[in-house]
């Protein structure tokens, strides 16, 4: 459960300063799938940031799993994020110099080698990505790094995913099969919460919350 | 004008050749209006590569603007890309130490520097990002960072622009502001060439191509 109460993010400061966002409020609660919306420049991957512990907000307080996030330290964040969330983001962030199967598999390094690779191969096929686990992020198509990236994701079988974006470079068919990923995933009880500009990605999730400059609607 | 014959491009050989372009010929003529679509792999933006002089095929010929391209020196092609040729990458290549501003001003290092400014100025002013000319890429969304590249690709008003998936981070109305700047520049007589996954973008072109691995099919 994730409880976002007058979030507040600014950039820069006297006339340069950019409102990212501007006092947010929003639950999620678990097993909940959640779509955000909004123009180019609105604000949705400053907030899935602030969601995922990998950036403080300016003002307000965010609750998740019961926690003040803003008591942790950061071996606390650093235990949270890599438990319990799974990060798809807009541009990828694979490391150039490991294959696509050792991209997937970073998220596992607490477990042992023959099981990380089994999950990690499970997870590229989810993708259809079984012919490209040897490659390397230059030798993948956008739309193949993008599913490496969300094979990433998935691999811990997290409680909560973030994906901005996850279909932005994926042709129909790609896109289906990878929202259907989503959807069986939130059917088994995981929190999914994605970022598009898609309305037709945005159908498939269960709530649909709009940003507009900074501030989150949530739709009737 | 753009002629490729028989265009082959394999990576790798024996058993971990990918065969990335297949015998791929079109012809495209001044002022076209291309969309080329297909699934994710199937070799859109290599073939793009192939078009821009970034990268040469493994067999077959490419002639542009008459000329054969594979008979010409590293100088000359560097030369023909720059001064013919504006691309938005599909992870854009933006320069992370420099302004928005500074960005689109690098295709025009040959004009004076007062010239140069008002240039970037005036393009970044299309696609909707004055309030950011001083920003650094990591101080922009994914749409802004792709605008700025939308933006580097027009500010020489080249003869050919090639654009890889250029609203694939975009919402609609941004996506619609710059279709409408491709639209404006083909009007004039600049032929463009974009890939993309999205079937409203492509109905912006007037002729679509069709890729499925690494053959390239025109529409009826
Ligand atoms: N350096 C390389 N080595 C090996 N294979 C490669 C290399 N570069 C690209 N490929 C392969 O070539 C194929 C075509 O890639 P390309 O990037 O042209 O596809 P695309 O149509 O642009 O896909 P997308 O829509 O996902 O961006 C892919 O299957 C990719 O894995
Ligand atoms: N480090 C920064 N410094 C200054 N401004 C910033 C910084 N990071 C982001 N911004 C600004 O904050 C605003 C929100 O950015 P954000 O990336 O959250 O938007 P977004 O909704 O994800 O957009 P898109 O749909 O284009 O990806 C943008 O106007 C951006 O220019
Ligand atoms: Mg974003
Ligand atoms: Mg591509």
């Amino acid at each position: 459960i994730i409880s976002l109460e007058a979030i507040t993010k600014v950039y820069g400061r006297g006339e340069a300063a950019v409102r990212a966002l501007d006092s947010v409020s929003v639950r999620v609660h678990a097993g909940d799938f959640v779509a955000v919306m909004g123009p180019s420049g609105s604000g949705k991957s400053t907030l899935m940031h602030i969601l995922g512990c990998l950036d403080v907000p300016t003002t307000g307080s965010y609750r998740f799993g019961g926690e003040d996030v803003s008591r942790m330290s950061e071996r606390e964040l650093a235990h949270v994020r890599n438990r319990s969330i799974g990060f798809v983001f807009q541009q990828f962030h694979l490391l150039s110099s490991m294959t696509a199967c050792r991209n997937v598999e970073l998220p596992l390094l607490y477990r042992a080698a023959r099981d990380r690779r089994a999950a990690a191969l499970r997870a590229l096929d989810r993708v259809g990505l079984s012919d490209r686990v040897n490659h390397r992020p230059n030798q993948l198509s956008g739309g193949q790094q993008q599913r490496v990236a969300i094979a990433r994701a998935l691999v811990t079988e997290p409680a909560l995913i973030l994906a901005d974006e996850p279909t932005g470079n994926l042709d129909s068919t790609s896109s289906r099969e990878v929202l259907g990923v989503l959807r069986s995933l939130n059917d088994a009880g995981h929190t999914v919460i994605l970022i598009t500009h898609d309305a037709t990605v945005a159908a498939v999730a269960r709530r649909v919350l709009t940003m507009s400059d900074g501030t989150l609607r949530e739709a009737a």
